[in-house]
C-alpha cells in the first residue's frame, strides 16, 4: 500500500462528494 | 460476521479497516475526508495511537489495490459517556486522520441519518472482517449480511436480566438464518437504504458471543450521537498539511517579496 505523499494533496478530495451512494448498486 | 456473504468492491465504499500493530482489530466508516466513525472500545486504554493504522478502499485484507489508502490517526475523540452508564455504553469514537482521504468509486463517505428517522421496516446491512465462526475463525474478505432490526423490548427479553440495554442502543440479527456480528466487526457500520441513499444508523458495539443461543448484535444508535458527531466534525480544524515542496520559481518570488518587505521595514 503506497503511503500517501503530500503530492497527492493536489488531488485531495472535493468535499462535496455525494455520501451513501455507491457507484455499484447491489443487485 | 457469522453467516455473512462475500461482497464486491465498490458496494460498501465507506468501509474502513482499523489495524493495531499490523492486524485488523475493528471496522469503521468514512464520514468525510478527515473523519472516520467507529467504536470507542476499539481504542482501549493503553493502546498507543501511533500503533494504529487506517485502511480504506480495501476488501481483501491481504490484497491492497490501487484504490487502497493507508492513513494515520491524528486524534481520537471518545464519546464522554463511554462506559459511564453501561459497560459498553456511549461506544462511539470519532477518528481524525492526519491526511485527507481521496475519494473515488472505491472510497466514498456514508451519510449520517436525520435525527427523526423512522427505522420501522427498513432493510439494513452490516459489513466487516470479524470472526466467521463461534470458534473464532477469521476471514480476509469483507463480508456483508442483511440484518433485520429487532425491537428493543424483544431484544431485552432475549438478553434476559443479565444484560440491560440503554436507550442509545439498537439490536439487529437474522436469528432464523444465523446471521450476526462477531468480534472484529466492532466499529463497523449498520446501514439502511432510504430513497436510494444509504444511511448509517448503527455502529457495531457488543453482543454475547455470536452464535447459539443467538443473542442479537447490539449497536450504538447513531441518531443518539448525531449532535456530538456533527459538533466535532464542524469545530475541530483539519490538521496542518505537510506543504508540497514549493516550486523553485514560486520560492524565488517569495524570497524576493520578503526581501523587499524587509528593506521597506528598515526605511
Amino acid at each position: 500500500v503506497s503511503r500517501r505523499h503530500p503530492k497527492d494533496q493536489a488531488n485531495s478530495p472535493s468535499s462535496d462528494v455525494a455520501c451513501g451512494q455507491p457507484v455499484l448498486q447491489g443487485k | 460476521l457469522l453467516g455473512g456473504e462475500l461482497t464486491r468492491d465498490r458496494k460498501w465504499p465507506w468501509q474502513v479497516s482499523v489495524h493495531y500493530s499490523g492486524f485488523h482489530v475493528c471496522g469503521g466508516s468514512i464520514l468525510n475526508a478527515y473523519w472516520v466513525l467507529t467504536a470507542a472500545h476499539c481504542f482501549a486504554r493503553g493502546k498507543k495511537l501511533q500503533t494504529f493504522d487506517m485502511y480504506v478502499g480495501i476488501t481483501n485484507l491481504e490484497v491492497a489495490n490501487r484504490h487502497t489508502q493507508w492513513l494515520e490517526i491524528n486524534q481520537v475523540i471518545i464519546h464522554p459517556t463511554f462506559e459511564m452508564f453501561h459497560p459498553v455504553g456511549g461506544d462511539v469514537a470519532l477518528v481524525q486522520l492526519k491526511s485527507p482521504i481521496v475519494f473515488s468509486d472505491f472510497v466514498l463517505p456514508i451519510c449520517l441519518p436525520p435525527s427523526n428517522l423512522n427505522l420501522h421496516n427498513m432493510s439494513c446491512w452490516t459489513t466487516g472482517w470479524g470472526m466467521i465462526s463461534p470458534q473464532g475463525e477469521t476471514g480476509k474478505e469483507l463480508l456483508e449480511a442483511q440484518l433485520p432490526l429487532i425491537p428493543k423490548f424483544q431484544c431485552q427479553l432475549l438478553y434476559g436480566l443479565t444484560s440491560y440495554l440503554l436507550p442509545e442502543m439498537l439490536c439487529a440479527a437474522d436469528i432464523k438464518n444465523m446471521k450476526n456480528v462477531c468480534e472484529g466487526d466492532s466499529g463497523g457500520p449498520l446501514v439502511c437504504k432510504l430513497n436510494e441513499t444509504w444511511l448509517q444508523i448503527g455502529i457495531v458495539s457488543w453482543g454475547r458471543g455470536c452464535a447459539q443461543p443467538l443473542y442479537p448484535g447490539v449497536f450504538a444508535n447513531v441518531s443518539y450521537f448525531l449532535s456530538w458527531i456533527r459538533y466535532y466534525m464542524e469545530t475541530v480544524p483539519n490538521p496542518p498539511q505537510i506543504l508540497p515542496s514549493l516550486s523553485s520559481s514560486l520560492r524565488n518570488n517569495l524570497s524576493t517579496l520578503l526581501t523587499i518587505m524587509g528593506s521597506l521595514l528598515v526605511l
